[in-house]
């Protein structure tokens, strides 16, 4: 299973409706400060189900399209990952908010969250794990977590 | 449950070593995980300590800000190959390395990203993007608020990569 | 002590203003500091906000990385305007800029140096050191454990700098 | 005022005695990743009066050669700033410390802390209020104080 592109929907710095992606195997994201490259590392982040929180925001509905200077442009944000298998075949995972209420959608079908956590840890993703998402400036304190915090992350991932 | 924990921290503690010795391109480097209480890992706290090329065994906090983005890196590709997700995103992971090192941490995302996952990197530097199969550049534009677009470029088969990126 | 604290807080809300668009290199730049009290600014929070280059006001949360660290220099240096120490010593805080960002930076660095006040930066980024006056460079010597030794360049008048460092 | 040269003996990385410098308006200190540069800039806020948490270290003690691996070369480790004015003429601040306790010199005179800081704050230097230091990975928490913890900070240096 790999990631093949991500649909991004008023989300953030980025307007509109854009593709972000094809992705291949090792994939460089660049641009100057203040571009949007964390922005996109969020709305992967916020398609896996993170909160608020981890987002860089208060609130959910500041996720959306110029809601940082209080016009937003939309009602809504979404963000799709679309997955493809070794035959090819895709499966979309999406989540869009309204408001500060998030919905979750697999191949357009309208899901609930557990649902749509249990599809994801079947390709792998474990997203209170957080075994594949290193956001910026926190690589040092992954190792240097006390040691109590480490048994449980191993006892998350086990 | 209690099994599932012993196994994954035999295999992590293993594999741990293996990446670190890769990841600084040196065999006398070490990366150990020790349980305070060995029978019953998960009843205690789990120990990280490596012993950088050159250096003697230390406790982390010791460690220089490099040193320590390079053992932090190791973990995780550690408990990755326990735990395989699909693929990888790191941001900026290589702001406190020197050149060296940048050299080796993209060597080792590049052989990982062929044989094991996906790898999504986001970096200023060009020993980064210089190693990748697509590069993904990401720019303002001005509007309202400002707006970020993007540009691909399909590395893989280019030789020409050093005239394509300057 | 009052009055002391109202003079400072006025004074650096003048400065950092100045300072931040000599960053930025850029006048339609911001930096604006507001007391939640404005006719007793000792007794409230002192709020912190910038306009970066080609954004609109919004709240420091939402800067990127880099631009935050640019927005945290000015600060350093206002607060400096109004309490010189004899020097400042900065400790690779380069290491979230873009090239130009860290051009800029070194830039008015330099400036500041000539003019202000004696600075000592730690950098891994050729355009920090290629601008200083004395470069020191440290390096590891193996023994029981490791060993850090210096060398010191003097780079003042040199006019084969580019010779020197590479 | 200025800084022109400080003296190391059995500070962290730095074994016996060294000297860094001469320094000058402006100057850049480069080296490799766990070369000792950050040892530099903690052997000046040592110098200046910093707690051993600001150092890194959980113990005074474990600031001498050796100490983290557990053969320390010394009983002892000591800082000298030499400080030069217009006039070039050299005033010298010292700070020793023997197992965890510390000792304060200026031009080889033995002195309280307190006099000690006193010395100090009359050249400028006033360590509580962290105007001329910014470790490693601390320049973004500086833009993103709470509002009262700015206050504090203004209280501090006026
Ligand atoms: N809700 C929003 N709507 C529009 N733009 C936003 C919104 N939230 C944040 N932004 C913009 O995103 C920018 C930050 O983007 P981001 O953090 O992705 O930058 P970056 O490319 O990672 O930069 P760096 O290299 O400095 O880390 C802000 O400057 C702001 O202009
Ligand atoms: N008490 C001590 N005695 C001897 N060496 C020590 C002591 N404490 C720390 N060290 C050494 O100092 C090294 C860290 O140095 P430092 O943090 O200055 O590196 P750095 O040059 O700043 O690196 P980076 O560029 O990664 O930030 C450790 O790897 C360790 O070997
Ligand atoms: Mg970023
Ligand atoms: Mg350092």
């Amino acid at each position: 299973v790999y990631l093949k592109q991500i649909d991004v929907e008023n989300f953030k710095s980025w307007r509109g409706t854009q593709v972000i992606g094809p992705f291949m195997r090792f994939n460089c994201i660049i641009g100057t400060n203040g571009s949007g490259k964390s922005n996109v590392m969020d709305a992967l982040s916020f398609a896996m189900g993170e909160r608020a929180a981890s987002l860089r925001v208060r609130h959910l509905r500041d996720l959306i399209h110029g809601a940082h200077i209080g016009q937003p442009v939309s009602a809504t944000a979404r963000v799709a990952m679309r997955y493809h298998d070794d035959e090819d075949r895709e499966t979309v995972f999406c989540r869009r908010v309204s408001g500060n209420a998030s919905e979750y959608f697999i191949n357009d079908i309208h899901v609930t969250l557990t649902k749509y956590m249990e599809e994801l840890e079947k390709i792998g993703i474990v997203t209170k794990a957080k075994n594949c998402l290193v956001f910026q400036g926190t690589v040092e304190s992954i190792a240097l977590k006390d040691p109590k915090e480490r048994t449980k992350m191993f006892e998350c991932i086990s | 449950r209690i099994h599932l924990f012993s196994k994954c921290f035999e295999h992590v503690s293993v594999v741990i070593d293996q990446i670190y010795k890769r990841l600084c391109r040196n065999s006398s480097a070490q990366a150990i995980l020790s349980a305070d209480n060995p029978d019953e890992p998960y009843l205690s706290g789990i120990n990280y300590n490596c012993v950088a090329p050159g250096k003697r065994f230390m406790s982390m906090e010791n460690l220089s800000g490099g040193e320590k983005a390079i053992a932090a890196l190791a973990l995780l590709f550690a408990i990755h190959s326990f735990c395989p997700a699909p693929f990888f995103i790191l941001d900026e992971v290589d702001a406190a390395l020197d050149n060296s090192n940048i050299g080796k941490v993209a060597r080792f995302i590049r052989e990982e990203s062929m044989e094991n996952m996906q790898i999504i990197v986001i970096s200023l530097k060009e020993e980064f993007f210089s190693k990748s199969d697509a590069l993904l550049g990401v720019y303002s534009d001005f509007d309202v608020c400002m707006v970020s677009r993007i540009l691909s470029l399909d590395l893989y088969l280019r030789t020409d990569r050093q005239l394509l990126i300057f």
